[in-house]
């Protein structure tokens, strides 16, 4: 763990007085080395353990009991003000429905959250409508009928999909038959795509366009390594992205790429996918998310 | 280009976070860079491009030192009649296992083998259905779950069975994603596995892992290996901007070659495992 290893660095400063700068680089090193190893990108290690240097070099560290807690403490800060400094709950349409935009790479986890999300606003009080818009993956319309058969909330799936259908049209379809038959909420499942596919990022911004979402949430797996940082930024400047949702929290992967993706896009995690079944899923915590990055 | 690039500190910095960014991780990244640095000064090499090449060469020898072969060989029972060579998928969930039974359904296929593949994901929305399309797209046949919900080795043992009846080549058996963590889901593996072994050994068990995965992959390599026999790998998702370094550390610690890549959501997007061509996009 990231106490464990600075504490080892510290005592062997012990005893010498006041703390150097070059003390304090071999401690932003070792912090480095914790984050990277956590998953987190690189550019996004650079920039925080830039920011803990500064703050280390001060008084509240030099003039600390047990500095070496005191480091810990400070990384700890950092890591919750950034996942966790914009946190806020869904945006909800002024004038109903509010549609729901999933988007992410392929395997994220999209389609089992639409049922996942799907179920809490239907527990919540809300009518959703679930809306299926990925017409390439092999029998994706299939897997979300019967997902959303399973979360007890309809499907709007007017294409047989497995290549035929158009997504921009059925997601502007959706909204109009929410609008129609009085559903508050359209949740728009769509196709896994990379973000360096240019073709089907466009895809992506034209449904955006046609049904003009409250929210664009980019699901992303926990394991994500280096590429989240990169991924994300595609996505954020292909699709636009409102919030994040991190999905598969119930591996054992430390979790680093949930402060990459925070910090390249400034989009809050608003939600946590912790299982396959549909009631694994709750509301983000920076704080425990923190120590788990931190471990 | 023309001249030589000279080396200097920045070189080594950019080679080391090159590596990092394609995600060997740190400490690979950094004992890499340490060695070539010495080879380098041995050797008084001067231009960054012969470092480059010298650790292309480095990286590619590490990822070969395992047999890359697919051992498809049909294996003959006690009366010496061919049995078909089964090969069980696996991995975490939404690596690409499903779709890449498909594209291996069809190379197969294209070779003249008969492919069967077992639907043994008997848990997820749409799983029998999606494997069906790619089976059909592949040119296997495919034998789905007597009932909802069936024991996934009972399934696979089906599937088998149906292989040995019908004098198949090769029998593809897809099972359902679990994260490596859950130890009721990684014995109900185990068991999968002991069960098909009743009616003809197991070939190849192929781990399928997502090129986007972080150091995780290293655990799911261990895991899968201990609790699957896992024999070879499959570093999908390639064709994205990820590199999939973690393969490094996972050939290290579980010693599991790296067999086929998969580069895209087509049915032609499989490929063996050039080594060569993976250190060259990962260092440039
Ligand atoms: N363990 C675990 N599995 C999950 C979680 N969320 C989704 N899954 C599983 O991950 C796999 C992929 O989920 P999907 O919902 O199909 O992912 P997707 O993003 O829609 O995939 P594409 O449409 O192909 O891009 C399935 O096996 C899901 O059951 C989670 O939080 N934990
Ligand atoms: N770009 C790209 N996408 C891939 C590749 N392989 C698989 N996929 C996509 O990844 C997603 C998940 O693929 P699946 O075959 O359903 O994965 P799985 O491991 O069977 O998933 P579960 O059964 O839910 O655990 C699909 O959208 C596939 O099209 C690949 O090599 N490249
Ligand atoms: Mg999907
Ligand atoms: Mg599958």
């Amino acid at each position: 763990s990231l106490s464990e290893r600075l504490t080892a660095t510290f005592a062997h400063l012990r005893g010498k007085g006041r703390l150097t700068a070059a003390d304090i680089d071999s401690t932003v090193r070792e912090i480095r080395r914790a984050l990277l190893d956590a998953d987190v990108a690189l550019e996004v290690v650079k920039a925080f353990t830039a920011a803990i240097r500064t703050r280390a070099l001060g008084k509240e560290v030099s003039e600390a009991l047990n500095p070496a807690q005191q480091v810990v403490k400070i990384v700890d800060e950092e890591l919750v003000s950034v996942l966790g400094g914009s946190t806020r709950r869904l945006h909800l349409a002024k004038v109903p429905p509010t549609v729901i935009l999933l988007a992410g790479l392929q395997g994220a986890g999209k389609t089992t959250l639409a049922g996942k999300l799907g179920r809490a606003l239907a527990a919540e009080g809300h009518t959703p409508l679930l809306a299926a818009c990925d017409l390439q993956r092999p029998d994706a319309v299939t897997q979300l009928r019967v997902i959303g058969e399973q979360a007890g909330v309809p499907v709007f799936a007017p294409e047989p999909g497995n290549g035929v259908g158009d997504p921009v049209r059925v997601a502007r379809d959706a909204v109009v038959e929410a609008g129609a038959k009085q559903y508050d909420v359209v949740i728009v499942d769509t196709a896994g795509r990379l973000g360096v596919d240019a073709e089907l990022m466009d895809q992506a911004k034209r449904i955006r366009e046609a049904v003009q979402p409250d929210e664009v949430l980019f699901v992303i797996d926990a394991m994500t390594g280096q590429d989240a940082a990169a991924t994300a930024r595609a996505f954020r400047d292909g699709v636009g992205l409102t919030g994040v949702v991190l999905s598969k929290l119930d591996g054992d992967t430390r979790g680093g790429a949930a402060l990459s993706v925070v910090s390249v896009t400034g989009a809050p995690i608003l939600y946590a996918s912790t299982g396959e079944g549909l009631d694994d899923f709750e509301v983000f915590h920076p704080d425990r998310m923190s120590r788990r990055i931190l471990d | 280009f023309g001249g030589s690039r000279p080396i200097d500190e920045q070189t080594w910095e950019q080679l080391e976070d090159a590596l990092i960014l394609g995600d060997l991780g740190a400490e690979a990244s950094e004992r890499l860079v340490a060695g070539l640095r010495a080879q380098a000064e041995r050797l008084q090499v001067r231009d960054e491009r012969d470092l480059r090449s010298m650790l292309r060469d480095a990286l590619a020898e590490e990822l070969s030192e395992n047999d890359p072969t697919l051992h498809l060989r049909r294996p003959a029972d006690a009366e010496g009649r061919a049995l078909p060579a089964v090969v069980l998928v696996v991995g975490v969930n939404g690596v690409g296992k499903t779709t890449t039974i498909g594209k291996f359904a069809r190379f197969l296929s294209r070779l003249g083998k008969r492919v069967m593949v077992g639907a043994a994901d008997t848990f997820r929305a749409a799983a029998v259905e999606q494997l069906a399309t790619w089976a059909e797209r592949g040119g296997a046949e495919v034998v789905r779950p007597e009932r909802a919900g069936q024991d996934p080795a009972s399934v696979a043992y089906q599937a088998v069975a149906h292989g040995i009846e019908e004098n198949a080549d090769v029998v593809l058996i897809d099972t359902a994603g679990r994260l490596q963590t859950k130890a009721g889901l990684m014995d109900e593996l185990s068991k999968i596995r002991r069960v098909v072994e009743k009616l003809a050994p197991v070939a190849e068990v192929l781990l399928v892992l997502d090129a986007t995965t972080g150091r995780n992959g290293i655990a799911q390599a261990e895991a899968f290996l201990n609790h699957a026999g896992a024999t070879g790998i499959v570093l999908t998702k390639l064709d994205g901007s990820a590199k999939g370094g973690f393969v490094l550390s996972a050939r290290e610690e579980a010693g599991i070659p790296i067999k086929l890549i998969g580069v895209g959501e087509g049915i032609d997007d499989l490929h063996a495992f050039n080594a060569e061509a993976f250190a060259r996009d990962l260092v440039g």
